[in-house]
């Protein structure tokens, strides 16, 4: 374990990506109100966003000069890896007056991501 | 099921975790709570009982919408044109049952009359509803063949209530929409009820509900027993018809396509975007 934790440290940390996630609607008890779908696929975004930023981080130019100053300076932080796109999904569900509903909720996908 | 939106595994984590002091984290996650039931919309958890009916065709408009973007294989038969281009533009579609409770049920020889009242209080005011459709469903007449001339005529109006200071019960009404329907066909019939939906919703007008009227062909004397049947075939009253197990999916529909001005509309899906 001493030897994979030395290794770890050295290992250069994954850079910012999209990582799957599954919203399973079972495991926080609203498939009782929720018809459709069961879960869905939200994805998160994580990881090190590094001195230089390569450009396929999708960074804004103020991250750039953000993560140039912590090069120099580390009480600035870098930049975050963010969602930079999001799209929605519509959900078909009971309300509070056992009315079913069909509404589109935006924001709910992360479609891609970056550092901000 | 948890109490709120939160799940209780996830209340209780957050309590133990000792960032907070109890009534802090309580506080915090309750302002949470509230931040969930806005983003859905609603007033309190859902608690459906088992008896919740999901129509079928709110199902189908779910599986239309999650459609790879090509909708026109998806739409349900009996959606009608206005109402597609209105579930185009929606991002909320809502569907409510009338109180059976207010039912106003009239059956003569050649015509019968049925008064609905759907309680459209759900709808949140920031939400603009810009069409609605009234779905009545007729089984196919069974039987000997039916005359040759076996039309209906199926009328739609909306109820302004009974004129003060009349002697009639007759309420006022004004006609939304007309269709003249062949019985041989088991299917929906879908009317545009937009103007009287829109006009109660905004709170322009008072809603009273609809009144349905079916006119019947002249019943010769042969086929007495028959029109009887031939009532009940638009399925518009429970009494009206043996098979009671087919109502909770067979009763007539009120369904509300409106957007309260947040995201796209249910139709404009990641599917289309892609």
């Amino acid at each position: 374990a001493a030897v994979r934790k030395q290794r770890r440290k050295h290992q250069p940390k994954a850079s910012c990506k999209r990582h799957t996630l599954y919203v399973d609607f079972s495991d926080v008890q609203w498939n009782e109100w929720i018809v459709a779908p069961p879960g869905y696929h939200a994805y998160y975004c994580h990881g090190e966003c590094p001195f230089p930023l390569p450009d396929h981080l999708n960074a804004t130019n103020h991250a750039i000069v953000q993560t140039l100053v912590n090069s120099v300076n580390s009480n600035i932080p870098r930049a975050c890896c963010v969602p930079t796109e999001l799209s929605p999904i519509s959900l078909l569900y009971l309300d509070e007056y056992e009315k079913v509903i069909l509404k589109n909720y935006q924001d709910m996908v992360v479609e891609g991501c970056g550092c901000r | 099921g948890a109490a709120g939106l939160i799940p209780e595994v996830g209340r209780r984590k957050y309590n133990e975790s000792g960032k907070q002091s109890p009534e802090r984290s309580e506080s915090f996650l309750n302002e949470f709570e509230l931040r969930l039931l806005n983003m859905f919309g609603l007033g309190r958890r859902p608690t459906p009982s088992k008896h919740a009916v999901v129509p079928q065709y709110m199902v189908d408009l779910y599986h239309m919408h999650s459609a790879n973007g090509d909708h026109s294989t998806k739409r349900p038969k009996s959606m009608g044109k206005h109402a597609e281009r209105a579930a185009s533009k929606a991002n909320t579609i809502r569907s409510f049952h009338h109180e059976e409770s207010m039912e106003a049920l009239a059956s003569l020889k050649s015509k019968t009359t049925q008064q609905f009242y759907f309680n459209l209080t759900s709808i949140p005011k920031e939400e603009l509803i810009t069409s609605a459709e009234l779905r009545i469903y007729r089984d196919q007449v069974i039987g000997p063949a039916p005359p040759k001339n076996s039309l209906h005529r199926i009328n739609i109006y909306e109820i302004f209530g009974v004129p003060i200071g009349s002697n009639s019960t007759e309420p006022l009404v004004r006609l939304l929409d007309t269709r003249l329907v062949q019985d041989s066909l088991s299917r929906w019939e879908s009317f545009d009820v937009s103007p009287a939906v829109s006009e109660w919703t905004s709170g322009n007008g008072q809603n009273h509900g609809f009144m349905v009227e079916v006119l019947h062909p002249e019943p010769t004397e042969k086929d007495a027993g028959h029109s009887r049947r031939r009532n009940g075939h638009v399925r518009v009253s429970r009494s009206l018809h043996q098979d009671q197990d087919s109502w909770p999916q067979a009763r007539p529909l009120l369904v509300t396509y409106g957007h309260d001005g947040r995201g796209d509309s249910v139709l404009h899906t990641r599917g289309k975007r892609q």
